[in-house]
């Protein structure tokens, strides 16, 4: 099973 | 004051058909590097990075920094009163809340001016950092488009695999399963139909393939695309546009649980 990344999880909001 | 001239106007219209099916309102930043943008869809899974750098247009004025919030659907509404061959002129004025669009067909006998509303869109924007990424594919963009509508009718994901061998896309559905594996060639003499992998580590990640196959809505714009890949790290899908910059997306892998 996998679940769908968000991109928060990656890049920090600037 | 800000005014742009676009001799190939065809472009815009390309960008923006790029960009509509992903995002629905976007903030346009406009300053003396250039015309950017980025925006993230609906649910925060994707994000579309534009750069039209300034002096890729035949004439580019922007006296200070500022955004155009406008709607995508709307900006490919106005540019359908745009013809493939005609020149484009955006213009917006300090404080307004509209943007002007000018079409002139190539020899100056019509001339369309099309005003369109902006909006106040809040908007965040994302911190990407330069990364060094474990695997980057170049190939051609028309190959890369058709792999991800054939695999897209077998199945809703796509993974990604890079090692030595060459880059095997994947993937699996009620019907069945298929893999379509590219191998590096770098020996043909049309550099716009090579394969170059370039690979640090071995990588295998797995993208949802309706993002994917929204991304090569782009195809149009370069004859190459460049996919870069790190585990547990975002894909970076990239078209460049010639002498202008590029267009970029970047898309949130599925995480095994």
């Amino acid at each position: 099973k996998s679940s769908q990344g968000r991109l928060e999880a990656f890049f920090k909001p600037t | 004051m800000f005014e742009l001239r676009l001799v190939q106007g065809s472009l815009l219209k390309r960008v923006i058909d790029a960009i509509k099916d992903l995002v629905n309102d976007a903030n346009f930043d406009c300053s003396s590097t250039g015309f950017s943008l980025q925006a993230m869809d609906s649910s925060h899974v994707a994000l579309v990075a534009l750069l039209l750098r300034s002096e890729g247009f035949e004439h580019f004025r922007c006296d200070r920094t500022f955004s155009m919030g406008m709607s995508i659907a709307n900006m490919a509404k106005m540019l359908k009163c745009a013809s493939n061959d005609d020149i484009i002129t955006i213009k917006a004025d300090d404080g307004t809340d509209t943007v002007t669009f000018m079409f002139e067909s190539p020899s100056q006998d019509k001339i369309s001016d099309i005003e369109m509303k902006l909006m106040d869109i809040d908007s965040d924007h994302l911190g990407i950092p330069d990364a060094e990424y474990e695997a980057i594919v170049r190939m051609p963009s028309t190959e890369f488009g058709s792999i991800c509508t054939s695999l897209s009718t077998i199945g809703d994901t796509v993974t990604i695999a890079v090692s030595k061998q060459g880059v095997t896309f994947s993937t699996k559905g009620d019907i069945g399963s298929g893999n379509i594996t590219c191998r590096q060639n770098s020996s043909t003499e049309k550099p716009e139909e090579a394969t170059i992998i370039e690979m640090k580590e071995p990588v295998v990640l797995t993208f949802a393939l309706k993002y994917i196959t929204t991304f090569t809505k782009a195809t149009s714009l370069s004859s190459q695309v460049t996919i870069s890949l790190s585990s547990d790290m975002p894909v970076v899908v990239e078209y460049k546009i010639a002498e202008m910059g590029h267009i970029r997306y970047y898309l949130a892998p599925k995480i095994e649980e």
